[in-house]
């Protein structure tokens, strides 16, 4: 029976850390939070060991591949513990006898994965109801999470492409030229730093992935127009353009600042 | 001030600091 508590207590917390992540929209929960910060942590390390940062290309595959091990590891660990729990779990079909160990595992794996029965039955009505369930399970993880990742990727793009826009704005020598393009494109700059905002709340794993060149990373950027954006208010050029592009700044900073930095 | 140091922090975590 001890292995039916662990699976159920191992399932529960899988379920709710994938759901919270996935569907929410809010942030990760706090298991995908703590893989993605060491692993990211694990980057920027090594980065400061090398000469260039072409390790950090690596950060953000890595999080997604070490996620998709957990949330799919753990069910599969989850099924496979709630089977060890009942001798009878798992028939073999053709000699009608209880399945070993090891054929539980592969049992558990190939309906998680919706691939069928694999030459095993379920041992009993109710292992035919809860073999179903986690068959469903597999399948609604493994979409779900499919669809989760090509938006987190989108909000990587997004990312890239705010700070290459950035770095195109600031690519004049004079700082009043400067000034000038950052307030033609004030509501366009704005947007994009909002949107950047929004999908930094909702796929935080977006901060983990990093760029090579500055050109597309969006930390020098940012700091780069936030220092010209202080510097022109203070001067008490265009208010009206500027204070807003500076108070999404603010709003992006709140954000960072609470879960990042 | 805050907004220096927090951008700081903010490239530090983007591994601009070395």
């Amino acid at each position: 029976e001890i292995y039916l508590y662990i699976a159920i207590c191992l399932l529960i917390i899988v379920a709710y850390d994938f759901f919270f992540t996935v569907i929410s929209i809010n942030g990760a929960g706090l298991i995908t939070s703590m893989i993605s910060k060491g692993i990211a942590r694990c980057f920027l390390w090594m980065n400061t060991k090398a000469v260039n940062r072409t390790i950090l290309r690596f950060s953000g595959v890595a999080i997604i591949l070490a996620l998709i091990c957990w949330w799919l590891g753990a069910l599969w660990i989850g099924f496979f513990l709630s089977l060890l729990s009942d001798h009878t779990a798992v028939m073999d079909a053709s000699s009608a006898t209880a399945a070993p160990t090891i054929d539980k595992f592969y049992f558990s794996g190939y309906m998680l994965s919706t691939l069928g029965n694999g030459d095993f039955v379920p041992g009993s009505s109710g292992w035919k109801v809860m073999t179903a369930i986690f068959s469903f399970s597999g399948f609604i993880f493994i979409t779900t999470g499919m669809t989760y990742l090509i938006s987190v990727s989108s909000a990587v793009l997004h990312k890239r492409s705010l700070a290459l826009f950035i770095a195109n704005l600031l690519y004049v020598k004079d700082e009043g030229d400067k000034v000038q393009a950052v307030i033609r494109n004030g509501d366009q700059l704005r947007n994009m730093i909002n949107k950047h905002n929004q999908n930094h709340l909702a796929y935080p794993i977006v901060h983990y992935f990093y760029s090579t060149d500055e050109t597309t990373s969006l930390a020098p950027n940012l700091a780069r127009i936030d220092q010209l954006l202080v510097d022109a208010l203070k001067n008490n050029v265009d208010s009206n353009t500027l204070h807003p592009l500076y108070h999404s700044m603010n709003s992006y900073l709140h954000t960072v600042n609470g879960t990042f930095v | 001030d805050i907004r220096k140091a927090l951008f700081k922090d903010i490239l530090k975590s983007d591994g601009w600091d070395s």
